[in-house]
């Protein structure tokens, strides 16, 4: 189910009953500027094209699909290859920690994932380890209060290590312990040396990058680097209630190889849902 | 020799990419690459003259007109408009408006002007405890109501408080809100009304992509800007946002935000953007 403007472009091929190399290089430049316009990594759109080229020209039509249904198949296979499966978090005790770049929404989801957990019967608990933010503290112990989970954090300690190491201990009788971190990038070494050391300390299970889906061309290179530090175990996708297409998070889940999990649609607890595919896809393509 | 289409198809494409690649938004990109289209061909080139060279000149001055955009200077604003000057902070979550407004109070008070927020994010959790803490480091005086307070009350509360103690700039945050929730912007178009802000500032960042463009779309119509700020450009991204916005808005880029600290603000400067681009 690709976007209408897409399935416009598309119907240059609708009564062709072949594919010719000049209508293909048209529809392809179009595929290409929608993918772009969602923000798809540069790179990564250049190789998709030239796989959606070489495809379509060599892949026999079965006899029931016509070229436009054959062309809109590969763009979606593709996609879908490049977005992986869908991750799922294991239902067991277990270690979270979030992080991501700054104002991507890394706070508000700690306590929605929380909440998902709750609601799967679990006893979670939820560790402020940024200590850098100012309200940080406030703003996190607020949100878990709302949903009456245990929240640990030192609001007079600087050293976000210690807080995890002491939160750890402290919960020993939780099933999922939720670590939020403060916001950092790639080029901020000192922050990527705290947050490595904060997911030893904690010895995370999951690790998720939460990312804006309104993210540009950087998505991929602070992907890769988050994902040099710590190994991420899969993406939480922000924001989509707005505009954004999301194709900084697809970049971002194919140079590092792993998968969306969750994604945020709103400020409230509630704005929170598994990651599908499918919808994901046709918005991207919109 | 006349330059023709064909000639200049490699380099416009490769320069397209370049736009692209720096975050400029692709409806922004082929329309300055257009332009640049539009005043070369026809035009008379000498042999030898390098068209890859010619075609980057006429981009960079392509980029400069849309950057150069009514040219205002924030610090003659300050000091030629009367006082107290409202100033209004808008943009979607997450962005840095909170941490901007310290960020522009500390260069204000720098520059020996007196100060006043206006805590206008009466909603998010965490929000008053946020910017309680930049005032109480900043020595600035800041004016709050209660959590869901009407924050139009709010900020017209400080610029009263601004009048009678004779301070010089009131800086008004708001909550983060995305352009597709229109009760939040119709609450932009409510402070607008109640507040008679010298300047609405909207603050995006340097990460996001194509959205860009559809966000200062609706916060323009939401609550007409006046300039943006940028920020996050320490991130390593190349800056191009600051064209779709500028693009878009016809407004300039006042000021870029450079990292966390209150000193990491800079006044925005085309050349250096040009710089990012090509060198
Ligand atoms: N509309 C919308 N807003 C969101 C969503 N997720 C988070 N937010 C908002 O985005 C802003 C930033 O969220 P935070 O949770 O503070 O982000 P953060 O990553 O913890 O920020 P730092 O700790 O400073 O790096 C807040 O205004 C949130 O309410 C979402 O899915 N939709
Ligand atoms: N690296 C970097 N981080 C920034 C910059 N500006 C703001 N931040 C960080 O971005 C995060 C969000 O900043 P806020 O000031 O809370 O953003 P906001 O727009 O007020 O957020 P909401 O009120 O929730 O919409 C914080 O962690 C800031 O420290 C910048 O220029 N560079
Ligand atoms: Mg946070
Ligand atoms: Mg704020």
């Amino acid at each position: 189910n690709l976007g209408s403007s897409l399935r416009d472009t598309l119907k240059k091929l609708a009564r062709a009953n072949r594919i010719d190399e000049k209508t293909l290089n048209e529809v392809v430049k179009d595929i290409q500027r929608a993918l772009l316009s969602a923000d798809v990594n540069v790179a990564l759109v250049q190789q998709l094209s030239k796989r959606i080229k070489e495809r379509a020209l060599k892949e026999e039509l079965s006899g029931k699909l016509n070229p436009r249904q054959h062309v809109i198949n590969i763009v979606y296979q593709e996609l879908v290859a490049l977005l992986g499966e869908p991750i799922t978090v294991p239902l067991t005790r277990h270690t979270v920690i979030l992080v991501g770049l700054q104002g991507s929404g890394k706070t508000t989801t700690t306590v929605k994932l929380a909440r998902f957990f709750q609601k799967k019967g679990l006893k979670a608990a939820v560790i402020c380890a940024d200590t850098f933010r100012p309200g940080a503290y406030d703003q996190l112990s607020q949100l878990c209060e709302r949903i009456d989970v245990a929240f640990y954090g030192e609001s007079e300690n600087t050293n976000a290590v210690e807080i995890t190491a002491h939160g750890i201990a402290e919960l020993k009788r939780h099933d999922v312990i939720l670590v939020d971190t403060a916001g950092r990038h790639a080029l901020e070494s000192d922050l990527v040396l705290e947050m490595k050391a904060i997911n030893d300390i904690a010895n995370a299970d999951q690790r998720f990058l939460v990312l804006d889906s309104g993210i540009g061309q950087q998505a991929s290179e602070q992907a890769r680097a988050f994902n040099a530090a710590i190994g991420l175990t899969g993406v939480i996708v922000t924001k989509l209630d707005g505009t954004a297409k999301g194709g900084g998070a697809l970049s971002a889940v194919a140079e590092v190889g792993t998968g969306i999990a969750f994604i945020g649609t709103g400020e409230t607890i509630d704005d929170f849902e598994k990651f599908e595919p499918d919808r994901f896809i046709s918005r991207l393509l919109g | 020799r006349e330059i023709k289409d064909k000639d200049l198809e490699e380099s416009l494409w490769d320069l397209e990419i370049a736009l692209l690649e720096s975050d400029v938004a692709v409806s922004v990109s082929e329309e300055i690459i257009e332009n640049v289209k539009k005043e070369l061909v026809g035009t008379k080139r000498k042999w030898r003259q390098d068209i890859g060279a010619l075609v980057e000149q006429a981009l960079r001055n392509g980029i400069l007109q849309v950057l150069d955009v009514n040219g205002l200077d924030f610090d003659e604003i300050i000091k030629n408009t009367p006082k107290p000057i409202t100033i209004v902070f808008t943009g979607i979550n997450g962005t840095g408006k909170t941490t901007t407004i310290a960020k522009v109070a500390y260069r204000l008070k720098n520059q020996g002007y007196s100060v006043v927020l206006a805590a206008g994010d009466t909603y998010r959790a965490g929000a008053l405890e946020q910017i309680e803490r930049h005032a109480e480091r900043l020595g600035v005086k800041l004016v709050k109501h209660q959590q869901g307070a009407d924050p139009a009350a709010v900020i017209y509360d400080a610029v009263q408080y601004a009048r009678a103690k004779h301070k010089d700039v009131v800086l008004a945050d708001t909550a983060g809100r995305i352009h597709t929730n229109v009760n939040l912007m119709n609450q932009l178009k409510k402070i607008e009304r109640v507040i008679d802000a010298d300047l609405v500032v909207f603050v995006d960042e340097a990460l996001a992509g194509n959205d860009a463009v559809e966000r200062a779309l609706q916060f323009n119509t939401a609550m007409a800007i006046d300039g943006s700020i940028l920020t996050k450009v320490d991130a390593d991204s190349k800056g191009g946002t600051a064209i779709s916005i500028a693009h878009t808005t016809s407004k300039p880029i006042l000021f870029l935000g450079i990292g966390q600290n209150y000193e990491d603000i800079v006044k925005f400067d085309p050349q250096w953007l040009l710089t990012r681009l090509f060198d």
